[in-house]
């Protein structure tokens, strides 16, 4: 199914998404 | 608590995006946050319309919170 392909991907990018929010605000004191 | 804990993460991330404090985002302001963040244009328009669930082109804190606590909980289990 490629829109379940499609919403895995969007994972993917929304965790990347959410890590570098994450690291931004660990990153600046 | 780790609920009310969570939403006050949701709410500083919200506020990285949303830096004129309208109380939403958009677009724009998801693309602004590209040099900034490791993704490209088209990886912040996919965040958008993911976390837009109403697809009105604005996202709300509600919106943004309830991704952010579906990514938090995908994390818990892998």
């Amino acid at each position: 199914d490629p829109n379940m392909k499609g919403a895995a991907a969007n994972e993917g990018v929304l965790a990347n998404f959410f890590n570098s929010l994450l690291s931004k605000k660990t990153g600046t004191p | 608590t780790g609920q009310l804990n969570m939403l006050e993460k949701a709410r500083e991330f919200f506020q990285i995006c949303d830096v004129e404090d309208k109380g939403f985002i958009t677009r724009r302001d998801m693309q602004r946050l590209h040099g900034e963040f490791p993704l490209s244009a088209d990886e912040l328009e996919n965040v958008f319309d993911s976390l837009d669930a109403d697809g009105n082109g604005f996202l709300t804190l509600e919106e943004f919170a309830f991704g952010f606590s579906e990514f938090l909980c995908g994390r818990k289990i892998s």
